[in-house]
């Protein structure tokens, strides 16, 4: 493993840990978009369905168990704790997820490595994930005061994607390899998908502002 | 079995 996976997973780690935080402490998900932590989940559950198939490493296998473990424990909170689920912006998390996951399901049907239950799932938890923070941007758009512990959980999801990119051109010159073009364009595009985030949270810090972004 | 080094990623 080299240093920008490692970085990579700690920083996703790290955002999954952001959000438990604010919702586990705070006991608000006001800003969060249940319909985006609803894909993660259905994309973590579709991507690890080896975790029982094949073993790779006890970090590996860890890793997966908490992705998966916070994923539902995240959208559990928001659709049916007490207190939590009282705080969710229901009215403005209004993006349709079947907009995305229909696509992606049709995509990966037809563009995919090998033509297997286990491999189409990975290949759309894939495209899934590229699309997947959509929901959160035009709820973060749509809300006029974004918290600090919010735009930190996004920020670090970005974080984390960027240094897969980096992670990948590391393993492509260092390690015998296939060529992944499915894995690095989905990642590409899902990176990009934070361009305009990054843009207004860098501006915001810089500035020592609220973080806003232009709707 | 071919070697598939990206699916011992996250």
């Amino acid at each position: 493993m080299n240093i920008f996976r490692l970085a990579g997973d700690m920083t996703h780690l790290a955002s999954v840990l952001v959000l438990l935080l604010k919702i586990h402490t705070i006991k608000s998900c006001a800003g969060v978009s249940l319909k985006t932590q609803e894909l993660y989940a259905l994309v973590f559950a579709t991507r690890y369905l080896d975790i029982v198939t094949d073993f790779i490493s006890v970090y590996n296998t860890v890793m997966k168990l908490i992705f998966l473990g916070s994923s539902f424990s995240i959208v559990w909170y928001i659709r049916h704790h007490r207190v939590v689920r009282r705080s969710y912006d229901k009215d403005q998390d209004t993006f349709r997820h079947y907009l995305l996951m229909i696509p992606c399901m049709l995509l990966a049907l037809f563009v995919h490595e090998k033509f297997t239950f286990k491999e189409v799932m990975w290949t759309f938890s894939l495209y899934l994930e590229a699309v997947a923070i959509l929901p959160q941007l035009v709820l973060l758009q749509r809300t006029r005061n974004i918290d600090n512990l919010t735009g930190q959980y996004v920020f670090l999801l970005g974080a984390y994607r960027g240094l897969y990119i980096f992670n990948w051109i590391y393993r492509y010159f260092t390690e015998p390899h296939f060529v992944h073009w499915i894995t690095w364009i989905a990642g590409v595009v899902q990176t990009l998908l934070y361009a305009d985030f990054f843009y207004y949270y860098f501006e915001s810090w810089k500035n020592n502002v609220r973080l806003q972004l232009p709707a | 079995e071919e070697e598939y080094d990206v699916k011992d990623e996250l």
